[in-house]
């Protein structure tokens, strides 16, 4: 038996919006830590990692460990038929293949169930290892999102290289090149417009600009985003989601051929 | 030239 109540339903929303373009398929795997979710693009040159914990739902039940195959698409069609202010709740019976998403509205004078099929997911789980990272850049998402969605109108990859100056947004194109640099900046009203740069040295590496664009989905989930690079490592772009959990998007980088 | 690397060549399989 497992039954998850959601008071801020709206953040399972955002989540959905957060990673259906990247994902068709996935499992979503429940367990006593929390909700959670690995899964790789097609080409498995990006991975997901989802984490709800289970101390951030109202009401967690779950029983025993359980592994619920679906279709991303589809979960966010049910999903866009709860209100932002509803309170989302998911059930499933041992050994059912369908889940119920139920919506209550906040007044509790609506109150809507939504069963979904669901589905066998042949899907490997990838041991992500603790890593040191070379630099950590925390900013405005919406910062971030503007920089890639302006360099991807100039080029298809974008050079992420942080030295003590700042960090460095570049690209190149048939019509020209562009460079955004964006500074550490700490004096500022609120503490989500900061920009803090973390160097321990320099790197510089280089990715593919229609995922970068494809994480950014995710802005509306947290007013800041993380972005950890190392050399020779997938980059992290985090983004928390409140204070349960994350959704952590890995790239893996362009290299020279 | 640049080559797209993938992420199961970072990270292994459990």
């Amino acid at each position: 038996m497992l039954e998850l109540r959601l008071v801020q339903g709206s953040l399972l929303k955002k989540v959905l919006e957060a990673i259906k373009e990247l994902v068709t398929d996935a499992n979503f795997d429940c367990s006593a830590t929390g909700f959670s979710l690995q899964a790789m693009d097609s080409s498995h040159v990006a991975l997901v990692a989802l984490l709800l914990r289970s101390e951030g739902f109202e009401h967690y039940r779950c029983d025993r460990n359980l592994s619920m195959g679906m279709n991303l698409n589809n979960v966010s069609k049910m999903l866009r038929c709860a209100g932002n202010d509803d309170i989302i709740t998911l059930k499933a019976d041992d050994g059912s293949d369908t889940v119920t998403f139920m919506f209550e509205s906040p007044n509790q004078d609506k109150i809507a169930d939504f069963e979904m099929k669901l589905m066998d997911i042949d899907s490997e789980h990838l041991g992500i290892p603790e890593a040191e990272y070379h630099a950590i850049v925390k900013m405005p998402s919406a910062e971030f999102a503007r920089i890639c969605k302006d360099l991807s109108s100039i080029g298809d990859t974008v050079v992420i290289s942080v030295t003590k100056e700042g960090v460095k947004f570049s690209t190149r194109g048939d019509i020209g090149n562009a460079n955004i640099v964006c500074r550490q900046n700490t004096t500022v009203d609120k503490p989500e417009e900061a920009t803090i740069i973390e160097m321990q040295e320099p790197v510089s590496l280089t990715f593919a600009l229609r995922y970068m664009n494809s994480f950014t989905k995710a802005t509306p989930l947290s007013n800041t985003v993380t972005i950890s690079l190392s050399s020779e490592l997938p980059v992290v772009v985090e983004y928390k989601v409140a204070d349960m959990g994350y959704i952590r998007f890995y790239l893996a980088p362009k290299i020279e051929d | 030239g640049c080559k797209q690397s993938t992420i199961t060549k970072y990270f292994g399989k459990v």
